[in-house]
């Protein structure tokens, strides 16, 4: 499907486990990135 | 999805899975037969008494007594990875590798006591969680000879196919969604304890045969029902359009679209009221 | 089904051998995997190799056409792909045009937006990794460090990737990278036809960062927020990055479009480096001259 059944909100979504990940030093600095989380989590939920 | 090997190998109806398992079932049966009538020909020397107890006692096992005896094992190697604190995703893989491994072949050709390590093991490696074999031995008090022996045979009976989707990511991809979706309708403490419950659900699924016969968002969706009926049909409803033959709202949306939307809607909320009968 | 010919290639973990599938008369590579002597089972890269090319079906990314056992020993059988991309690079017989480098960039870069949008890191990108089939159509190789992107507290090793080809966060030792990780390697990669010589040759990991930066410049913590908090950064040398003018002058058959999706790739920070689908439309694309099709490459 071109259009994806879902739209990544850039306000952020309520994920205090992903949160908590994206805050620590070591995750910012590897590059990791919340939206690539999402975009997986959503992407496994709408295949 | 639908070019992931798992829908392409590892999915069927209902009918298709029972008539595989009762065909293995029968295969096994039979060389068992052979095998019975070859022994007795090798051993003149049996007693009346002794030929009575074979012929009561070495009968093939039915194919519900396979299909009991593999979930069991597929439920023990679950707990068994919980108390080697697995992942879940690992544990998920491990029981998946068991149940499929037995429908190419029968409990009568290997009994799943066998292979219940290798399998733990082999979703170890395949999952990134590397053990090895020493450790996982010595762990699970086994030997690695009896760990490896059959590791061909399992990815064999495989198909070489070793990726797994689980429902627990689309859980997490449902829990973000259903957010965006009732804005401002759910209380996000409350989801947060849906969520546990559901990934308890979604274990539990993982041993049915909801596995083979709906994809892993449908079998969350279905545990999602199961925990909230009002939250998860308002969010499909508001998600899929299924408005109960109303009219369309905004006059200017495409009344084709919409009737799509609406049909695909209410065939997928069957879908997943079906597959939650088959998970409870 | 299939016949070994002749060996063509031998590593730690696979015998490779030229084949033929009789039903089709189609030329194949047989890969088969070494058994004995793995303490620990299967060997993980034959594992990962099985996993992923299983799941992926795209004319940029090698086709993996059967798996079977045989006398014990695990075969795939994956497409026949005679050159790669580092005999073209170093074979200055050949010559090359800015449109032929514009169309193997183009072919790599889709094949890592499959695999990205598979969820899907190669982790082992490098010219040798990017096979050339007779119709010339590159393809993506060797999956035997690849892995799924993981879940989210997942701890990730920064082991991987060749080392010219490793991106500065594995050089500090990240655990919870991103596909950024082959998006670096696809800028070295694109450096290094422009240039017809490696770009970042490493003598070792220590000496590979200090060759990175001084070739782009050492990042701090405001383009690269908490780089410090890595253990090995205070340990290294600081070096300005380069201007734009000693961009231009290092590539100089380079546009500015170019300049722009090779900065893009090779940004420092991981957040903020460009990924498939920027890459893939970014202007370089659609300016002339056009990507070479690929039935006329070298």
């Amino acid at each position: 499907d071109i259009h994806k059944r879902y739209t990544l909100t850039d306000s952020g979504y309520f994920d205090p486990f992903i949160k908590e990940l994206e805050a620590k030093k070591e995750y910012i600095a590897s590059g990791f990135r919340a939206d690539y989380v999402y975009d997986r989590m959503l992407t496994e939920a709408f295949m | 999805y639908r070019h992931s090997s798992q829908y392409r190998l590892w999915s069927f109806t209902p009918e298709q899975l029972n008539q595989r398992r009762i065909d293995i079932n029968a295969r096994a049966a039979l060389r068992t037969d052979q095998n019975l009538k070859e022994f007795k020909e090798a051993h003149k020397e049996l007693t009346d008494e002794e030929l009575t107890a074979l012929e009561l006692k070495a009968v093939p096992v039915t194919v519900e007594e396979e299909y009991m005896l593999v979930n069991y094992y597929a439920k023990m190697i679950i707990s068994f990875a919980g108390k080697m604190n697995l992942p879940t995703e690992v544990a998920a893989t491990a029981a998946s590798f068991l149940r499929r491994f037995y429908l190419v072949n029968s409990v009568m050709d290997i009994v799943p006591k066998e292979i219940f390590y290798t399998t733990l093991f082999f979703a170890c490696k395949s999952e990134n969680y590397f053990i090895g074999v020493e450790s996982f031995a010595k762990k699970t008090k086994s030997t690695p000879e009896s760990i490896l022996k059959h590791e061909f045979k399992l990815l064999e009976s495989l198909q070489f196919t070793l990726m797994n989707h689980h429902p627990y990511k689309a859980l997490h991809g449902f829990f973000l969604d259903i957010q965006t979706v009732l804005q401002g309708k759910v209380d996000l403490k409350y989801m947060g304890q849906v969520y546990n419950n559901c990934k308890k659900t979604i274990t539990d699924a993982l041993l049915t045969d909801a596995v083979y016969f709906f994809t892993p968002p449908q079998i969350t969706l279905a545990a999602l029902l199961r925990e909230d009926e009002a939250l998860t049909s308002k969010y499909l409803e508001l998600k899929f359009n299924i408005i109960k033959d109303a009219p369309n709202e905004d006059g200017n949306s495409d009344p084709i679209i919409d009737s799509q939307k609406r049909l695909n809607g209410r065939k997928l909320l069957e879908i997943i009221r079906n597959c939650k009968e088959i998970i409870s | 089904e299939y016949s070994k010919e002749k060996k063509v290639g031998e590593g730690t973990y696979a015998v490779v051998y030229v084949g033929t599938k009789y039903s089709t008369n189609r030329k194949v590579a047989i890969k088969e995997i070494k058994t004995s002597g793995f303490k620990d089972g299967l060997d993980m890269s034959a594992i990962r190799e099985v996993k992923y090319l299983q799941e992926m079906n795209h004319v940029n990314v090698i086709e993996l056409i059967d798996v079977f056992m045989a006398q014990n020993n695990l075969n795939l059988v994956l497409e026949f792909l005679p050159a790669d991309l580092e005999m073209i690079i170093k074979d200055s017989s050949i010559l090359f045009t800015n449109a032929d480098i514009k169309s193997w960039l183009l072919m790599t870069l889709r094949g890592v937006h499959h695999c990205h949008r598979n969820f899907i890191l190669h982790r082992d990108l490098k010219p040798n990794n990017l096979l050339l089939a007779p119709d010339g159509q590159l393809k993506l190789a060797d999956f035997g460090l690849a892995r799924n992107m993981g879940s989210p507290q997942e701890i990730l090793t920064s082991n991987v990737v060749t080392r010219w080809y490793r991106a500065p966060e594995l050089l500090f030792g990240a655990k919870h990278y991103t596909g950024a990780i082959d998006m670096w390697s696809v800028g070295v990669i694109f450096a290094e036809l422009m240039l017809r010589i490696p770009y970042l040759p490493g003598k070792d990991d220590i000496d590979q960062i200090d060759v990175t930066f001084r070739a782009l410049g050492t990042p701090t913590d405001r383009d690269w927020p908490e780089i410090s908090t890595f253990s090995t950064y205070n340990k290294i040398q600081f070096y300005p990055p380069p201007s734009r003018d000693e961009l231009r002058r290092r590539f100089a058959a380079a546009t500015e479009n170019a300049l722009d999706l090779m900065c893009g790739m090779l940004t420092m920070n991981p957040h903020k480096r460009w990924d498939p689908t920027k890459c893939l439309t970014s202007e370089f694309f659609v300016e002339l001259p056009e990507p070479t099709v690929p039935e006329e490459l070298p």
